[in-house]
């Protein structure tokens, strides 16, 4: 799942 | 993190402080879009729905909770508090239309197929057109207020500014998210008439006025 690598941005 | 990302992430909290303190103060919303402010809730809402799932940091949870809490706030004060100053007969872009592209093409381009991701894309792609309501008003008004301009350039200077983070990124980290990419540079893009009139009017103590 991508989510853990790039959805820490705002 | 890296300097871009904290400086947009800045502008981004400068821009809707400005807009908060621009509403509050002359108790009124006059000159701003509603329709944007409504999409930019959306934005919100569909993309910080994994604060509820996903932990990142106290810094990432803070600014998410005080994006949704300020964008709904605004709503609230165009809406109802002070909506016999919502200018709601120059306010008439189909944001619609905007809603059901983004929709679309979320469930056609994306990185996985679920909800969550779905709603993740969607609030991508909406963002990057959101600001396109106010654009249009401003157009047919002819005019922004200064503190209605300085709110502009604040937010659209932040995506400008994560261009930046994600060129950094790629290069130190290797990283490359190109749905954000993209619809970043299309976002950034809508602003640059805009940036051109702030630069060369507002920063020079005039009102924005569109040339006729």
């Amino acid at each position: 799942y991508h989510a853990d690598r790039y959805h820490d941005e705002l | 993190m890296n300097v871009f990302r904290l400086i947009g992430d800045m502008s981004h909290l400068a821009a809707i402080i400005i807009l908060l303190i621009k509403i509050w103060r002359s108790r009124s919303c006059s000159g701003i879009s509603g329709k944007s402010q409504l999409l930019f809730t959306a934005v919100f809402t569909c993309r910080y729905l994994d604060l509820f799932t996903n932990f990142v940091s106290i810094y990432n949870t803070t600014m998410k909770i005080f994006f949704l809490a300020s964008s709904y706030a605004t709503i609230y004060l165009i809406f109802m508090k002070f909506k016999a100053t919502y200018n709601r007969n120059h306010d008439t872009f189909r944001f619609e239309l905007l809603i059901v592209v983004s929709v679309i093409l979320a469930l056609l381009i994306n990185h996985e197929f679920s909800a969550t991701e779905i709603l993740w894309t969607f609030s991508i792609y909406l963002e990057a057109v959101a600001i396109l309501p106010q654009l249009f008003m401003i157009t047919k008004t002819g005019e922004a207020e200064s503190i209605t301009s300085h709110y502009l350039f604040a937010l659209g200077s932040y995506r400008g500014l994560y261009i930046l983070n994600w060129i950094y990124r790629y290069y130190v980290e290797g990283h490359l998210d190109w749905i954000a990419v993209l619809s970043g540079i299309v976002q950034t893009g809508l602003y640059c008439d805009f940036f051109y009139l702030y630069i060369t009017r507002v920063m020079k103590g005039k009102n924005l006025t569109l040339p006729a």
